[in-house]
């Protein structure tokens, strides 16, 4: 069994959302089962995560990858997460 | 505005332009001017000031990269993502890196769509480098996405806001001083983007290569050493990084009054330093730097010294199945607290921050003394979400808390899920693209649930869904850069993990890769098919 294919635009927005903080990173491996019993709550996650980029990008908020949104994925921008968590990488200290 | 929560605890930063990273495509010097503009963006807003020394022990250092680059945020070739930059700290805190595919604009065009005003990205990093988190407000400056720049560009409120909360507004007593401008010449100074009308004596600009080779006249007596930079730390005098030695959170300047530089006398080498044996570590360092293995930093005389302890050498005749470093194939590869550990026979090698260690490849039981004496060879090895070490060899899983051998192990691989008849394990490892733990033999693999310490119901499934690397596998593992590689034979593959394949179908000699050996000995010629 496998979880329902999603688009490409939905693989490129999802690892645009984790690369920039909006979604966590640690999906299950393709065709995982336990993901199926989460899919529902997946979704609302990653139409949360959409919204908030939306917002915090200052286009239309709709839930959706529409064209404003493709549009601003493609933008140039810095390589930082929009939001940030607490990640050692960030805030190395010598030893 | 967002405030990250680091900030700086002086307002006197310094900074410099990488000595080995430069932008491959721009003039340093028009760079450093850039540069210097963009912080004084930040410093006309605050009570900073910026002073650029010229040395990697800067506060805030800036290099131009491309792809993989010594942290876990790769470039992307052009467009998309242009740069990143380091919240306030000590190490690699405050400094700025920089895309070096981009087309840079030392000036700002407005007839260009193409290129990228690097004036306006430096200012948005610096942002970073002095604590500032993204701002969700449109036109401001740490806004993440790329807005361009105008010409007499002023901070935005938002971002003044910000700024100021960390560090103040700007006094009222100071006046602007001069942006300054660099010349190649031997009489640049270092400059500063100062809020006083007073200007600092300042050293001769000293070209990289005859700043920092040979600081071990005694070692090197023709390299013509002279020493024209303070040597702050004298008792860390041997090191040639700063992240790797300086190990205080002491400002450096601190030590340092006033800020003219000075040649000074030379110190000695320290009585205290102590090379890193014993070997075996109650800890092992967790990288300060990865190693790129064509690094041609690695024959840097300037890089740390690992006397060999010639006392413990038992032999020295090589044993007949002591692997060639250059020419083997791998039994197991697994990233430890950050340094590569690459397993054949009896043998292993290790691989940290400055390249290969010598005296390798040693016996894996020195470092693992309760492995089985008669030890051949080991099948899997990996470090687990715990830290924990798993060692497979054969039907057995030994697992180490860092060198101890955990009570009730070895145990049966059968006592975690795996079928009794299974004779090995081909390789294990952490894969990083979700976090889950894989083993993988012959023509199967299993997802093993750490938690519960068995694998899941539903496996094993046919190796077919990792396309590319086939069956029966020496090795995989999760390197620094996130990248899942597949190890057979004398070869690897680099595997995308999105796309669930290799990125490509022939694959890559190890030797040349890993271990950094000439092409010519790895193999090449013969194909990886």
């Amino acid at each position: 069994r496998s979880r329902p294919t999603r688009s490409a635009h939905e693989k490129s927005a999802r690892n645009y959302l984790e690369t920039f903080g909006y979604l966590k990173k640690g999906r299950p491996e393709v065709g995982n089962l336990q993901l199926m019993n989460h899919e529902q709550e997946y979704e609302d996650e990653f139409r949360i995560a959409i919204k908030t980029l939306q917002e915090f990008g200052a286009i239309p908020v709709t839930g959706e990858i529409d064209k404003a949104t493709l549009a601003l994925m493609k933008q140039k921008r810095c390589g930082r997460p929009d939001r940030e968590e607490d990640d050692d990488e960030h805030r190395r200290k010598k030893r | 505005f967002a405030v990250q929560g680091e900030k700086w605890k002086y307002t006197n930063l310094t900074w410099s332009l990488s000595s080995t990273r430069r932008p491959s495509q721009l003039d340093p010097y028009e760079t450093r001017s850039v540069l210097a503009r963009a912080l004084n963006v930040w410093a006309q807003a605050s009570r900073l000031t910026f002073t650029e020394i010229n040395s990697d022990e800067a506060d805030i250092v800036v290099s131009f990269a491309k792809r993989y680059h010594d942290d876990a945020y790769p470039f992307d070739g052009r467009g998309a993502i242009l740069a990143h930059a380091f919240f306030p700290g000590t190490g690699r805190g405050g400094d700025a890196h920089f895309d070096d595919d981009e087309l840079w604009l030392l000036q700002p065009r407005d007839d260009d769509e193409e290129g990228t005003s690097l004036f306006a990205v430096a200012a948005h990093e610096f942002g970073h480098s002095l604590g500032l988190s993204h701002s969700s407000v449109k036109g401001a400056l740490m806004f993440p996405w790329y807005q361009g720049i105008q010409q007499n560009f002023v901070l935005p409120e938002d971002d003044r806001n910000g700024i100021q909360q960390m560090y103040g507004p700007k006094t009222d007593t100071t006046q602007w001083g001069k942006v300054p401008q660099f010349r190649p010449t031997t009489t640049t100074t270092t400059t500063t983007t100062t809020t006083t009308t007073t200007t600092t004596t300042r050293r001769p600009y000293i070209p990289y290569h005859d700043r920092h080779h040979n600081r071990h006249p005694e070692q090197y007596p023709n390299r013509g050493y002279t020493p024209r930079i303070p040597n702050r730390y004298p008792e860390r005098h041997y090191p040639d990084h700063r992240r790797h030695y300086n190990t205080s959170d002491e400002h450096p300047r601190r030590t340092n009054h006033h800020h003219t530089y000075r040649p000074t006398e030379r110190t000695t080498h320290p009585t205290t330093y102590r090379p890193r044996y014993p070997y075996v570590q109650p800890e092992y360092p967790s990288n300060p730097r990865p190693h790129y293995p064509n690094d041609p930093r690695q024959d840097n005389p300037r890089k740390p010294y690992y006397p060999e302890k010639t006392t413990q050498r038992t032999t020295t005749t090589t044993p007949s199945d002591k692997p060639d470093t250059c020419d083997t194939s791998y039994d197991a590869v697994a990233l430890i607290r950050g340094e590569l550990f690459i397993f054949k026979n009896r043998y292993h090698w290790r691989i940290g921050a400055h390249g290969r260690y010598p005296g390798y490849p040693m016996e894996i039981t020195r470092m693992w003394a309760s492995l089985p004496k008669d030890l051949t060879h080991v099948d899997a090895v990996y470090e687990r979400p715990d830290r924990k070490i798993a060692i497979f060899i054969g039907k057995q899983l030994y697992l180490f808390d860092l060198l101890n051998l955990l009570p009730g192990y070895p145990k049966p691989l059968s006592a975690f899920g795996l079928p009794a008849s299974l004779e090995k394990l081909d390789a294990a490892m952490v894969w990083g693209h979700n976090g889950n733990t894989y083993f993988y033999s012959g023509s199967m693999y299993w997802k093993y649930d750490e938690e519960k310490g068995r694998v899941d119901y539903d496996y094993p499934r046919n190796m077919a869904m990792w396309k590319g690397v086939g069956y029966n596998i020496d090795s995989v593992f999760q390197w620094k850069d996130g990248k899942t590689y597949f190890f057979k034979g004398k070869g690897f593959w680099k595997f995308n993990d999105l796309h669930m394949r290799v990125e490509n179908d022939k694959q890559y000699p190890s030797a040349t890769f890993w271990m950094g050996c000439a092409t010519e000995r790895s193999g090449r010629r013969a194909g990886y098919k």
